[in-house]
């Protein structure tokens, strides 16, 4: 795992974030609760908790699905190439890549191929990859870490690894509520703890 | 577009999937070190956009297989776990044209995504002038 330059953080008073979603993007219920389950992963094994808001004045993480270049000098290039891209804390900037085919199934908790060959991409695979940003984490060399920058189409990687949880845990403890640590996750089981 | 399942996808977007955006990578397989190959600055500025070259220039890359792109291929390959040759094989090419997040894996000039790994923290070194980095 790794730290953005100067390891920031969300401030200790802030361990209740609350995320709202781009109002002009008109997102689903069913693609909302994809960016829901991702957030649960990281409340499982941290003392942050995630809270939705319909008002983007509250919000302290602002997620947006855009198209080429969107203002923030880092233009996104169509399908496939950059999926999206997030900004350190405590920025809360959560950019997607309007122009992929997303995939927004509940495909349960574990790591596996979906198709051979597609160019969909995993929506939640992508939401547990970038809120690892949003809290702080940067890019990791451990293939099987959901901070790994890649991720081939029609995988699905959700599952938080040992890697992931250590990282996190660096800058913010483990969840009080549960049982969840990189101790007993060898290689991103399913976390137990939190509300599950 | 959003599916809500796989079997939603219509067969034929199965079939005619999008070829990735830097499939075009492919046929610069082979080069190394000396080389001018149309293409290569298209390569600098994929390693640029992910912090692989810290230069200031803003895309007047040539084609020229040189230290800066060597130096980026070597990091590029470390952080990814491959063997570090800094040539452009055929394992280094298929990681590079995977879908990928848009953040960079080297910011302002170092490295730490195999730090966890006990790499020493990797210094852009040799030909990746350290200028200055785009904060977002």
């Amino acid at each position: 795992y790794s730290f953005f330059p100067g390891k920031p953080r969300w401030p200790a008073r802030k361990r209740d974030l609350i995320y709202a979603f781009v109002p002009q993007n008109n997102l689903t219920e069913d693609v909302k609760r994809v960016f829901s389950r991702a957030f649960d992963r990281w409340a499982n094994v941290t003392p942050l908790r995630f809270t939705r808001s319909g008002s983007l004045l509250r919000a302290d993480i602002v997620i947006g699905f855009f198209s080429g270049d969107h203002g923030d000098g880092e233009p996104f290039d169509g399908a496939m190439g950059t999926l999206a891209h997030a900004s350190s804390p405590p920025t809360g900037m959560f950019h997607l890549d309007g122009d992929e085919d997303w995939l927004i199934s509940d495909g349960g908790g574990e790591n596996r191929r979906i198709l051979s060959v597609t160019s969909l991409v995993d929506l939640e695979s992508v939401a547990v990859h970038e809120i690892g940003h949003l809290l702080g984490l940067g890019h990791s060399s451990v293939k099987d870490a959901i901070m790994y920058p890649t991720i081939a189409g029609g995988d699905r990687k959700v599952e938080l690894a040992k890697d992931d949880i250590e990282g996190i845990q660096h800058l913010y403890g483990g969840n009080p509520d549960g049982t969840a640590s990189s101790e007993n996750s060898s290689r991103g089981r399913e976390t137990s703890g939190g509300a599950e | 577009k959003f599916y809500l399942n796989v079997t939603s996808i219509p067969p034929l977007q199965i079939l005619n999937a999008t070829r990735g955006a830097w499939d075009y990578f492919h046929k610069l397989a082979g080069c190394h070190a000396g080389d001018r190959v149309s293409g290569l600055s298209k390569l600098k500025q994929y390693f640029r956009r992910f912090g692989y070259i810290t230069t200031a220039a803003t895309g007047n890359f040539t084609d020229d297989f040189d230290d800066v792109l060597e130096s980026a291929i070597r990091i590029y390959q470390k952080n990814f776990d491959l063997k570090v040759t800094g040539e452009l094989d055929a394992a280094t090419l298929r990681q590079i044209v995977l879908p990928r997040c848009g953040n960079s894996d080297v910011i302002d000039g170092s490295s730490d995504m195999n730090a966890g790994k006990g790499f020493q923290k990797t210094a852009m070194t040799a030909g990746a002038a350290r200028i200055r980095t785009t904060k977002r």
